[in-house]
């Protein structure tokens, strides 16, 4: 498989709404 | 000439060259709170309580050594449930072992267990399932840790799984190995692909998430025997699909929806929240895909690449052929072959006035850049199924050694069925 790994998910908001099988990206919001 | 030179710099980053390197001061505290959210620290930078022991602390080539351990692990696990279904029962063609490695385990949370509560900074995991801790008396083996190791003996809401009991046999495929049984008590172990391990007892406490939020009977490893690479934390918090992970045991408090901030290392904070409090604006939506072969791994469609502005020429069977996984576990992105391939062309052509140098460990595209004050960076934006486009932070595109070594921060898979 890819792996989408954490350095390229810094600052990025991630978003896992697993029930509703859906996974989200928002600009940064943590900084 | 104007206008090409325009354009480039809108595909591109113009930054300082100090602001690439991992910053030695914790710049801020602030972070995200909200409603049962939990602060977000990188284990190796400024902010960390864990990193004071410089000594000990890994190198950057160390932790994409290890980052490595854990893909090898990860792929070897997928293909092996994969070839599960396809061949007659035969131990002999069966791996001796599974599960994932921690890696370096970059960002941890801290949660408090037990009563009254002890707090412990745990590596949080969205590719593994059990969460797991250290325990008193550490039968066999227990590394250091930050924080004292939790002793069940003085908790008021502890208690042992039984041997007989259901929730015993949740472990097999939490962990890949079937339960123990210690006299009436249910053991649990788990090993990673680079030979760290934890063992110990399967027990339920009370996890407090924060004042406002406590789990009750929450079902966790009482570590007796750990060894491998957790020096420093507390153990693991296991965000996985299983039933045993965090997020399905809280899924009647939480629905089964998380979401976090991990934070660039020289930026302070981040967030890891439970719940949905509502408040996540602009942010867009991909399927979750599930593989029944390994269904406890969050499986996403990544349909294109751009770099510069200019959108790679891979095929989507590329991405197809064998799947992404997003895990907050594994540091440096891994690609299939072409699409690494047409990243790094693409990467290289617009990087062509800046030196190269030599590689760093897994990462093969580094240039020094000691002998600039600013450079420019193309942009890097990935496109996910749902029409999602994600731009990359800086941070997201290179890995910084130091100013003499700047690395694209992406590697390629060995095998384009990886």
């Amino acid at each position: 498989v890819g792996i989408f790994g954490n350095v390229q998910q810094q600052t990025l908001e991630v978003v896992y709404d697993v029930a509703g099988g859906k996974l989200g990206f928002g600009p940064g919001k943590c900084s | 000439r104007q206008a090409t030179e325009s354009r480039r710099l809108q595909h591109a980053h113009t930054v300082k060259i100090s602001s690439l390197l991992p910053a030695s001061v914790c710049t801020s505290t602030k972070g995200n709170i909200k409603k049962a959210s939990l602060k977000v620290v990188h284990r190796h930078g400024p902010c960390s309580q864990l990193s004071k022991d410089k000594a000990n602390a890994p190198t950057l080539s160390e932790i994409l050594s290890h980052d490595q351990s854990r893909v090898n692990s990860i792929q070897s696990r997928i293909a092996f449930n994969s070839r599960k279904n396809s061949l007659e029962d035969s131990q002999a063609t069966l791996p001796s072992k599974s599960g994932s490695s921690l890696g370096s385990g970059n960002y941890f949370v801290t949660v408090g267990l037990g009563s009254p509560k002890k707090d412990l900074s745990l590596i949080f995991d969205t590719g593994s399932d059990l969460t797991w801790t250290q325990c008193e008396p550490c039968v066999r083996y227990c590394y250091k840790q930050q924080e004292p190791t939790f002793d069940p003996s003085k908790s008021a809401t502890y208690s042992n799984i039984t041997c007989t009991s259901p929730l015993c046999s949740q472990l097999s495929s939490a962990t890949g190995n079937s339960p123990g049984c210690s006299s009436t008590t249910c053991l649990y172990g788990i090993q990673y692909g680079d030979q760290s391990f934890s063992v110990g007892y399967f027990g339920k406490e009370k996890l407090t998430l924060t004042s406002t939020d406590v789990v009750n009977d929450f079902l966790f490893g009482c570590g007796q025997n750990n060894q491998g690479l957790f020096r420093g934390t507390a153990g693991l918090l296991g965000l996985g699909r299983d039933k045993l992970s965090l997020v399905s045991q809280t899924s009647q408090k939480y629905g089964k929806y998380f979401s976090y901030c991990l934070p660039s290392m020289s930026s302070s904070t981040g967030h890891l929240t439970f719940g949905n409090s509502g408040t996540s604006s602009g942010v867009k939506f991909t399927p979750l895909l599930t593989d029944s072969q390994s269904p406890s791994f969050y499986f996403i469609d990544i349909t294109a690449i751009s770099v510069g502005g200019r959108s790679l020429s891979i095929s989507k069977s590329v991405f197809s052929t064998a799947g992404t996984i997003i895990d907050s576990g594994t540091v440096i992105t891994r690609l299939p072959p072409a699409a690494y391939s047409a990243m790094r062309t693409t990467f290289r052509q617009l990087m062509k006035n800046y030196p190269m140098t030599d590689a760093l460990s897994i990462l093969d595209t580094c240039y020094d850049l000691s002998n600039y004050t600013t450079v420019t960076i193309p942009k890097i934006n990935f496109f996910f199924n749902g029409n999602v486009n994600v731009a990359l932070d800086l941070t997201g595109i290179l890995y910084a050694a130091s100013a003499s070594q700047v690395c694209l921060a992406f590697a390629g898979n060995s095998d384009a069925t990886d």
